[in-house]
């Protein structure tokens, strides 16, 4: 029954809301897949089941159609066969979103009938999935999915939609999935959970977003062409040779007068750095020679001098007129509300959050389980409308975690696909520590390194270190001293295995606050001692909190 | 440290800072990584072998060393790290006293790699080319580099070693710089800072696409194990 999974691609915490659904109750989820396989009432293109409830919904949506929203325990299955953009064969199966004909002649709905009055209907081809405008092949035409025009001279036209089985790249193959895996030199690309002949930083387990999958050929920086770590040790990594796709690639909504996120759509025409340099121009290399051309990266409106995005900087940019400096951004305004100017630097690093977390602001930015947070001003890999713009108020910067829509605790959208967002690995104020996990360093420190270890076990009771004075800095009296302060209770003869030699803090009553002494400050008799403890003294774990100052 | 912030006192308690034994003045950083030894870079000590002409301060803040927290130690031994290398290890002439002000960071895993965009961070009492703090330590944070970017011709051209790795905002703005040499640079994972670099070199400070070299820790694992036992 897992083979049911199999036709779906699965997404933590997400959900999509639709008025059109069906509700079960199943034991599993793969009864759930099987209830959506079988769903008469509309094509099923997507469930979620929640496990606790083992509530099973069906939808005729998907995250191509709808807006995905999150939820906790809930796990979304879209069926791939409806994420999918290209056909299988003469594509009758073919359901993705393509709206536009080979000529780039806008696609009539199937239920218009104007300009032409359709033969082939939804109601004549119940099964077809003739929905929208999409590009269908419903009557099995040899030239695969195919359309009733809007331009009332051409009854239909096919849509020359990509061959799922032909190895090709859109673009600079950012979004390129295939297998190829090999260089254009001919070597066998290494695999990238590999770092052997070549050690490597892009570990597919950290950038999960980048399908850094088996030793195919991919773009996860930017570069003009998928490309790999090859299998020879003397060469590094080389581009792979995967023609460009002939159908056209996917269209972009652009951007003219403002940008949003990282300003990759932006396609206005602003020509001038932040600093007032004005721009060079893409086809140019002087005054400075670059590989950022418009042949390299053709989806990505290089066009003239004007500031643009093409590898995934943080906003638009361009190499400047300025032989003195190379590039620089440009100030492009942001569309909408304008969110408050990011500082330079972030705020003090705060360990832990209070109430709902609301008004958290420190600088972690990992799940609970350990995935990293994508950046809110980002899309990918999950599309959302939680960004600076729409929570001004939120302080969403970067890809810390934040809690802006009052859930129970700071959360963040991961960089990992499948899981659409998690809450945080950061605890409530005041909440329960876990119990120590680790005692090697707490023994080490009670037995062998006892000297240079200055730190306390539990209650102190052990505590043999050289701290000698008070957490107010008062230095401390000897305890077999009698001045400032007379005492007879705790003295090297009344105490003798309790290390009262010197002045040293120590603990020979088992005070609950840990090490003390009498005080040499006449008006204080004793104090406590500030010690650590040795928990905290693990390495890389400082006693005291860093900042983690990201600066800019 | 250019542009970044001044950090917490005493907030990263592995830093020491490498002087002169005779005018006792700041010219490299360091990192404790047991209370008997510390990581620098081999260029730090060009000037001497003799470990006489070196001192460690720990627990201090500020470059004054005035701090009560301040431990002094005299540098024992000096262990140069293989040949073309820019990697050191001092030994102190007694152990550090571990506190809440000095304690020892973590090492890598051996040959362990930093995924590329990880968030780190360095520190240290270098130059600041006027982004204030000067005499404070301080403290900025940026994201690892793949060598594949960084060696590209725009970057730092091919200069970088297997062994060493690349750290930086793309625009410049903030970098370590003179003086910060031998220092750490620490990411966090699983709860724990652990050292990925030893500061060693740039072009320049803070320049765009200039990224800073850091000597790659991981890969001198069994090296600083050796060291450590042998000495």
């Amino acid at each position: 029954s897992t083979d049911a999974l199999e036709a779906y691609i699965k997404t933590d915490g997400a959900w999509i809301v639709k008025i059109t659904k069906t509700r079960y109750t199943v034991n599993t989820v793969e009864e759930c897949a099987i209830k959506c396989d079988k769903e008469t009432s509309f094509t099923c293109r997507s469930f979620y089941y929640i496990e606790k409830d083992q509530e099973c919904v069906t939808l005729p949506a998907n995250s191509k159609t709808d807006q995905v929203l999150r939820r906790m325990s809930t796990t979304l299955y879209e069926k791939k066969e409806y994420l999918q953009e290209c056909v299988n064969g003469i594509g009758t199966d073919y359901r993705g979103t393509k709206s536009k004909t080979k000529t780039g002649t806008l696609c009539q709905r199937w239920e218009g009938m104007f300009p032409h009055k359709p033969n082939i209907t939804p109601k004549t081809h119940q099964k077809a999935d003739l929905e929208s405008n999409f590009c269908r092949n419903p009557d099995g035409d040899k030239g695969g999915p195919w359309c009733y025009t809007t331009d009332p001279e051409k009854r239909w036209e096919s849509c020359d939609v990509q061959d799922c089985t032909e190895e090709c790249i859109q673009c600079s193959g950012e979004d390129y999935r295939g297998k190829i895996s090999t260089s254009e030199s001919g070597y066998i690309c290494q695999r990238w959970d590999s770092q052997k002949p070549h050690n490597h930083g892009y570990i597919p387990s950290a950038l999960p977003e980048k399908y850094l999958e088996e030793n195919y050929c991919r773009n996860p920086d930017g570069e003009p062409k998928p490309w790999c770590f090859t299998t020879n040790p003397n060469k590094r990594w080389e581009p792979c040779s995967i023609p460009r796709c002939t159908t056209e690639p996917p269209t972009i909504v652009p951007e003219l007068t403002c940008a949003t996120g990282d300003g990759s759509l932006y396609r206005g025409t602003i020509s001038v750095t932040i600093s007032g340099k004005a721009c060079q121009s893409w086809k140019s290399q002087i005054p400075h020679k670059h590989g950022r051309t418009p042949d390299k990266f053709p989806c990505k409106g290089l066009e003239e001098n004007y500031c643009r995005n093409p590898d995934n900087e943080r906003n638009p940019w361009c190499y400047t007129a300025d032989p003195e400096t190379r590039w620089e951004y440009c100030s492009v305004p942001i569309c909408g509300d304008q969110p408050k100017p990011e500082d330079p630097i972030i705020p003090v690093g705060e360990e832990c959050y209070e109430g709902d977390g609301s008004s958290y602001r420190g600088v972690m930015s990992e799940t609970i389980s350990g995935k990293k947070c994508q950046f809110w001003t980002s899309m990918e890999p999950h599309k959302h409308s939680k960004t600076p713009q729409s929570f001004p108020k939120g302080d969403l910067r970067r890809n810390l975690c934040r809690n802006p829509d009052g859930d129970r605790a700071p959360w963040c959208f991961t960089t990992d696909p499948s899981v659409r967002w998690e809450f945080c690995k950061i605890d409530r104020c005041g909440s329960k520590p876990e119990p120590p996990t680790k005692p090697s360093l707490v023994v080490a420190a009670a037995n062998e390194q006892s000297v240079t270890l200055d730190c306390k076990i539990g209650n102190g009771a052990d505590y043999r270190g050289p701290t000698s004075t008070t957490i107010m800095g008062v230095t401390c009296q000897a305890w077999s001293s009698m001045t400032p302060h007379q005492h007879a209770s705790f003295t090297p003869e009344t105490h003798p295995d309790r290390g009262l030699e010197s002045n040293q803090c120590r603990n020979p009553d088992n005070d609950v606050n840990g090490p003390w002494c009498y005080t040499t400050d006449r008006n204080q008799k004793w104090e406590q001692c500030q010690i650590p403890d040795c928990e905290s003294l693990k390495c890389g774990q400082p006693a005291i909190k860093p900042k983690r100052c990201f600066g800019r | 440290i250019v542009g970044g912030c001044i950090s917490k006192p005493h907030s990263w308690p592995w830093q020491i800072s490498l002087r002169t034994s005779a005018g006792k003045i700041h010219f490299c950083g360091g990192t404790l990584i047991d209370a008997q030894w510390v990581l620098t870079a081999a260029h730090c000590l060009e000037k001497s072998k003799r470990p006489s002409a070196y001192k460690i301060f720990l627990g201090i803040h500020s470059e004054r060393a005035y701090e009560l927290s301040k431990q002094e130690r005299d540098v024992s031994k000096i262990v140069m790290g293989p040949p073309g290398t820019d990697i050191a290890l001092l030994k102190l002439d007694r152990p550090a006293i571990i506190n809440d002000k000095v304690s020892p960071v973590c090492l890598p895993e051996k040959d362990y790699v930093v995924a590329s965009g990880t968030e780190c961070y360095v520190t240290g009492w270098g130059e600041t080319q006027g982004t204030g703090g000067d005499g404070i330590l301080k403290e900025t944070g940026f994201p690892v580099i793949e060598n594949k970017i960084c060696n590209r011709a725009s970057y730092l051209n091919g200069r970088v070693k297997d062994h060493e790795m690349c750290a930086g905002n793309i625009e410049g703005g903030t970098d370590s710089c003179q003086g910060d040499s031998g220092g750490p640079l620490v990411c966090y994972s699983q709860n724990k800072f652990v050292l990925q670099g030893v500061t060693s070199w740039g072009l320049g400070c803070a320049n765009a696409m200039k990224p800073g070299v850091y000597v790659r820790v991981s890969k001198f694992i069994d090296w600083i194990e050796k060291s450590m036992k042998e000495n």
